[in-house]
């Protein structure tokens, strides 16, 4: 699955996401995190959000919207809101994880899984990784 | 008013031992890739819709990550992909799902966030939309690789389902 969120210099925030589902799944199982509130959500109050892994604990959990409503309910940050959503994930056996980008320009990219390939980009910082700990 | 971007190219059990320096020089020059081609429509003044539709195209061209030509086949042998797509000013969204000839499935998503009272289609009628919306269709075997193909048949004879970039 691959995603992108972003901010432009309006402070509007969006997110995409973009998947080809696990391999061998059944077809017509609608798959991983290409779903809105799952593993996509974008509201310019709180974040944008796009997340990968197992998709079925992305819906069950309702992952990237949960982000979003942890920040405007509970007042967490993005980070603290992002660790939450994926220790709910790790729950029921869901792993993977998530971009995110809060209304201030803040990114947060956590995984609970080995790896992740991932990047951002602004105007001082040009940053990709792969592997936990990079 | 700062702007920036983020992009994610899948996530899993992807360890060091799995990758030589080239493989994993040739994933950042990619990663790379479809960073700018956001960045670089925010820079310019662009919303941030364009921005992340024109990262993540970049990543569906590409058969390193799993989502169009890298997308993975499933159990009847077809790559079945999936996008969508939020707009945070004014929450409205888009998606298409298990969709087999959009060439760019997010721009699918895209037009039906913009272009269409729904916010999710599905299979045949949302290709039929995105045909009306003169978006590129393929064949289905536009998104074929041996890569994939061969990781599709290890799953079958293990008979798993597995997530992206879990077989090495």
């Amino acid at each position: 699955t691959v995603g992108a969120v972003a901010m432009d210099k309006k402070g509007n925030l969006a997110a995409a996401t973009s998947t080809g589902g696990m391999t061998n799944k059944f077809y017509g199982r609608v798959s991983d995190t290409s779903i809105v509130g799952a593993g996509n959500y974008a509201n310019n109050k709180t974040c944008a959000i796009s997340g990968t892994g197992t998709g079925d604990q992305f819906i069950k959990t309702v992952f990237a919207y949960d982000i979003s409503a942890q920040m405007e309910f509970a007042s967490k940050t993005l980070e603290e809101a992002g660790k939450i959503s994926l220790q709910k994930l790790a729950e029921i056996k869901g792993h993977g994880g998530f971009i995110g980008i809060d209304r201030k320009g803040n990114i947060q990219m956590d995984f609970n899984c080995s790896g992740m390939f991932r990047g951002f980009k602004n105007e001082s910082e040009n940053f990709v990784a792969i592997f936990k700990g990079d | 008013m700062k702007f920036t971007i983020a992009i994610h190219g899948g996530a899993g059990n992807i360890n060091p031992q799995n990758y030589t320096p080239e493989d994993i020089k040739v994933y950042e020059e990619k990663l790379k890739e479809s960073l700018n081609a956001g960045f670089n429509i925010l820079q310019g003044g662009g919303n941030a819709i364009d921005a992340v539709v024109a990262s993540v195209k970049v990543m569906e061209d590409s058969p390193l990550f799993n989502a169009g030509v890298g997308g993975v086949f499933a159990n009847n042998a077809m790559v079945e992909l999936d996008a969508c797509i939020m707009d945070g000013k004014t929450l409205n969204a888009g998606g298409v799902t298990s969709v087999h000839k959009i060439k760019n499935p997010i721009e699918g998503a895209l037009r039906v966030m913009e272009d269409s009272p729904h916010t999710l289609l599905s299979g045949n009628g949302a290709e039929l939309f995105a045909y009306k919306q003169g978006l590129e269709l393929v064949p289905n075997k536009h998104f074929h690789t041996k890569k994939r193909y061969d990781q599709f048949k290890k799953a079958q004879e293990k008979k798993k389902i597995m997530v992206d970039h879990s077989m090495g």
